[in-house]
C-alpha cells in the first residue's frame, strides 16, 4: 500500500 | 482469506448488528457503557484510514464502512436520540477513557511496525480495541447484574477460552449454540496464517489480541456462571 505495509485485516 | 478470519468478522459484525437493533428496537440503552462505543468507533476510525488510499476487496471495503456506520449509529443513538438517550446510565459510566487513548497513542508512537502516519493509528488502533471493554466492564461492575442482550452482546465479543467451554457445555441443547466468539478466529486466524505464509508476522495484533482475551476471560467466568447456575451475573465489586 502507500507505506509499504498492507492491513489485509479487519 | 480463511475461514477463521471470515467466521470472525462475521462474529464481529453480528455482536454490533445485535447491540444497534438491541438499543433501536427497545429505545434503550441502560447498562451499556457510551464510552465503549466511543472507544470502538475512534479503534475503526483510526484503523481504517486506508479506506480510500488501498482498494483490497469489495469485501473488505464494504466491511470497513458497515464496521464504522455501526459503531458510529450506535453512538448517535446513545447521544442524540431523544429517546435512548434517558435511559443512559450517564452517572455509572463514569471510566475516565481519556487516559485509554492517552495511553494506546503513546504506545503507538513508541511500539509500531513503521513510523508513519497511517501505521501509527493502526497500531494505536489494535492497542485501543484491546482495553476499549474496560468502561463497560466497570458499568457492569457498577451496575450489578447483566441485562441478558448486553450480556450477549459482550458475550459475542467475547474470546476463545470460554467460548469453547460454554460451547461445549451447551451442545447438548444444541438450539443455544452461541455464536464464537469473534477475537477466538482472530487468533486461529493469526496460529493458521504463521504456519502457512512465509512472511507473516503480525505481533502487535497478536499480543493485544491476547491481551483482550484476557481481558474478557473474567468476564465470561462470571458470565458462564451465572449461566450455568441460571442466577443473574454479579460480578464481584
Amino acid at each position: 500500500s502507500s507505506n509499504g505495509i498492507s492491513h489485509d485485516e479487519l | 482469506m480463511n475461514i477463521f478470519r471470515f467466521a470472525g468478522d462475521m462474529t464481529h459484525l453480528i455482536s454490533i448488528l445485535v447491540l444497534l437493533l438491541k438499543i433501536y428496537a427497545t429505545k434503550t440503552c441502560s447498562g451499556i457503557s457510551l464510552k465503549t462505543q466511543e472507544l470502538y468507533a475512534l479503534v475503526f476510525v483510526t484503523r481504517y484510514l486506508d479506506l480510500f488510499t488501498d482498494f483490497i476487496s469489495v469485501y473488505n471495503t464494504v466491511m470497513k464502512l458497515v464496521f464504522i456506520g455501526s459503531t458510529l449509529a450506535i453512538v448517535w443513538c446513545m447521544r442524540l436520540h431523544r429517546v435512548v438517550r434517558r435511559s443512559y446510565n450517564r452517572e455509572l459510566d463514569t471510566f475516565r477513557h481519556y487516559f485509554l487513548v492517552a495511553g494506546c497513542f503513546a504506545l503507538a508512537l513508541v511500539l509500531h511496525e513503521k513510523f508513519t502516519f497511517q501505521e501509527v493509528f493502526w497500531a494505536f488502533s489494535i492497542y485501543l480495541e484491546a482495553v476499549a471493554i474496560l468502561p463497560q466492564l466497570v458499568l457492569l461492575q457498577r451496575s450489578g447484574n447483566v441485562d441478558n442482550l448486553t450480556g450477549q452482546y459482550i458475550f459475542f465479543l467475547g474470546y476463545l477460552t470460554f467460548s469453547v467451554l460454554i460451547l461445549l457445555s451447551c451442545s447438548s441443547q444444541p438450539t443455544e449454540m452461541p455464536f464464537w466468539a469473534y477475537r477466538a478466529f482472530y487468533i486461529l486466524n493469526w496460529i493458521y496464517r504463521y504456519f502457512t505464509e512465509q512472511h507473516f508476522s503480525r505481533w502487535i495484533a497478536c499480543i493485544s489480541g491476547l491481551i483482550q482475551t484476557a481481558l474478557y476471560a473474567d468476564f465470561f467466568y462470571y458470565y458462564f456462571l451465572s449461566w450455568k447456575n441460571n442466577a443473574t451475573l454479579k460480578l464481584p465489586a
